[in-house]
C-alpha cells in the first residue's frame, strides 16, 4: 500500500506497468521501481505519459457497454440498410436530410395499470430519456417515439388507441415557449397482425427542449386502447398491455460539423448537373443501382438532345 | 547496322516504360474488418470497412491523367533537375465516399452516422 499521497499511482497506470503492452516499452514493474521512479508517473517521459493515457482511453472502450434493446436494434439495423449500400456508403436520397439519426431507450418508468371493461384498457407510463449523447452540432429535423409490439400477441381485430402524451418540464419558469402546447391528445387505429412499430411524431414538442440543450426529457404518455368488435370483451387480459412495450425515443438529426457527411452538398451538385452521377467505373458503385441509374440517366440524355 | 540495331533496340526498350509504366500511382484495394480492431463490439454495422488508398509513382506529365495543378509538374522538374531536397509529388486520394456507421453509445443508444472522407475514390498527383 502506498505509504504516501505522493505514492499513489491511477490504478491504469499500475496495470500499463505490470502488464507491459506490445506497443509500449518494456518496463519493470512498479514495485520494483526506486521510490523516486514510483513517485514519478509525473517524471515518466512525455511520450510514455502519452501512450498511458491512450492507453486509458482505449481501455475504457474496451469497457462492456450497456447493451441495447433488441428490438430497438431490430429497428436500426433496418434503418442502416435502408440507408447504406452493402459497403455501407449513404444513399443519396431526396427524401431525407439527415446525416443522424440517434435510439434513445427510457431511463426510467413507471406503468399504472387501470382496468375499465366499459371504458377500455388504460396504459400509463412515465417516460425520462437522457440526451447527452446529442451534441450542439446536431440540429433537431424530426423526432419520433417508436412503439413495437410483441409478435406472440396477435388480435384480428383493428383497435383503436386514444394517447394522451403530456411533456413535463419539472422548472415551468424555464419554459423558453411557454406558448407551445405541452400536451396532445390523438387517436390510432391498427392491427396488430399487420403492423410491427408504430411512430408517433413529437418533434414540436421535443423541438424547444432540445434547441436549449435540455438533457432530459420528462414525458408521460397514456394510452386506453379498445378492440373494434363490441362483443369481444378482452378475452385476452392484459394482452395489449404485454405486447405494447415501451418506447424509445428516435431523433433524425442534421449534424454540421464537418466530419459529418452532409448530402444536400451532393444533391444541390446534382441539381446543377444532372448528367452528373456517381462515377460508373467506381468499385464501390452498388451494380444494381447503377444499372437501374443507366437506364434512366440514358433516357434522360436522350430527352435533353431532343 | 549493329549500332542502329543497338539504338533501335535502346530507344524501344525507352519508350517501353511509357507505354507500360510500372509502379503508377494508382488506387489500391484495402479492406478489413472491425473485428480485427476489436470495434465490433461497438460498431454494428458495417462489418467490414474498405478505405482503400494510392500508391504508386508520379510521372512527369501529369495534369492530363492525374489532374494535378501546373505546379505539380514544376515542382517535379525542380526535383529532378535544380534541387533533390525538394520532395517529388505524391500519389495521393483526390476523392472520396461518405461511410454510414451504426454504434452503441456509452449509454446504451444506438447512432446511425454517416460520416464525410471516409473511402478513397480516385488519386491524384500532388
Amino acid at each position: 500500500s502506498p505509504s504516501s499521497k505522493d505514492d499513489v499511482v491511477p490504478d491504469e497506470t499500475l496495470e500499463l506497468l505490470l502488464v507491459p503492452d506490445n506497443k509500449l516499452p518494456e518496463l519493470p514493474p512498479l514495485l520494483l521501481l526506486p521510490p523516486g521512479m514510483r513517485h514519478g508517473y509525473t517524471l515518466l517521459p512525455p511520450l510514455l505519459k502519452v501512450l498511458s493515457d491512450q492507453r486509458h482511453q482505449h481501455w475504457e472502450s474496451e469497457v462492456p457497454r450497456l447493451q441495447p434493446d433488441s428490438r430497438a436494434l431490430r429497428y436500426m439495423k433496418r434503418l442502416y440498410k435502408m440507408s447504406a449500400t452493402k459497403e455501407g456508403i449513404p444513399k443519396v436520397k431526396r427524401s431525407h436530410l439527415y446525416n443522424t439519426v440517434r435510439l434513445f431507450t427510457p431511463h426510467a418508468e413507471c406503468k399504472y395499470h387501470h382496468r375499465n371493461e366499459m371504458k377500455g384498457d388504460l396504459h400509463s407510463v412515465d417516460l425520462l430519456f437522457n440526451l447527452d449523447r446529442v451534441t450542439a452540432l446536431e440540429h433537431l429535423l424530426k423526432s419520433v417515439l417508436l412503439y413495437s409490439f410483441d409478435r406472440s400477441v396477435s388480435s384480428s381485430f383493428p383497435i383503436t388507441c386514444m394517447c394522451h402524451l403530456v411533456v413535463k418540464e419539472n422548472d415551468p419558469s424555464s419554459q423558453v415557449c411557454p406558448s407551445v402546447p405541452q400536451s396532445i391528445t390523438f387517436n390510432l387505429r391498427f392491427e396488430l397482425t399487420r403492423r410491427k412499430w408504430v411512430e408517433i411524431d413529437v418533434t414540436s414538442f421535443l423541438q424547444p427542449l432540445i434547441t436549449t440543450n435540455k438533457r432530459n426529457v420528462h414525458m408521460a404518455v397514456n394510452f386506453t386502447c379498445l378492440k373494434d368488435d363490441q362483443h369481444q370483451n378482452f378475452k385476452q387480459e392484459g394482452s395489449f398491455n404485454t405486447a405494447l412495450v415501451l418506447p424509445s425515443l428516435i431523433l433524425y438529426l442534421n449534424d454540421t460539423s464537418k466530419q459529418a457527411y452532409h448530402r444536400w452538398n451532393v444533391l444541390r451538385f446534382q441539381k446543377r448537373n444532372p448528367v452528373w452521377s456517381r462515377p460508373r467505373n467506381s468499385p464501390l458503385a452498388d451494380p444494381a443501382e447503377d444499372a437501374g441509374r443507366d437506364d434512366t440517366e440514358g433516357k434522360r440524355a436522350s430527352r435533353h438532345r431532343r | 547496322d549493329d549500332v542502329k540495331e543497338s539504338l533501335a533496340y535502346n530507344m524501344s526498350e525507352y519508350f517501353k516504360q511509357f507505354l507500360f509504366p510500372q509502379n503508377e500511382c494508382e488506387l489500391h484495394n484495402f479492406r478489413l474488418s472491425f473485428s480485427q480492431l476489436k470495434w465490433d463490439k461497438w460498431i454494428i454495422a458495417p462489418h467490414r470497412y474498405s478505405p482503400q488508398y494510392c500508391k504508386g509513382d508520379c510521372p512527369r506529365v501529369v495534369g492530363h491523367r492525374y489532374g494535378s495543378p501546373v505546379h505539380t509538374m514544376v515542382q517535379n522538374i525542380i526535383y529532378e533537375k535544380l534541387d533533390s531536397s525538394v520532395p517529388k509529388p505524391s500519389c495521393i486520394p483526390a476523392e472520396y465516399s461518405p461511410l454510414s456507421v451504426l454504434t452503441i453509445e456509452p449509454d446504451g443508444s444506438i447512432a446511425y452516422k454517416e460520416y464525410e472522407d471516409m473511402i478513397a475514390t480516385k488519386c491524384t498527383c500532388r
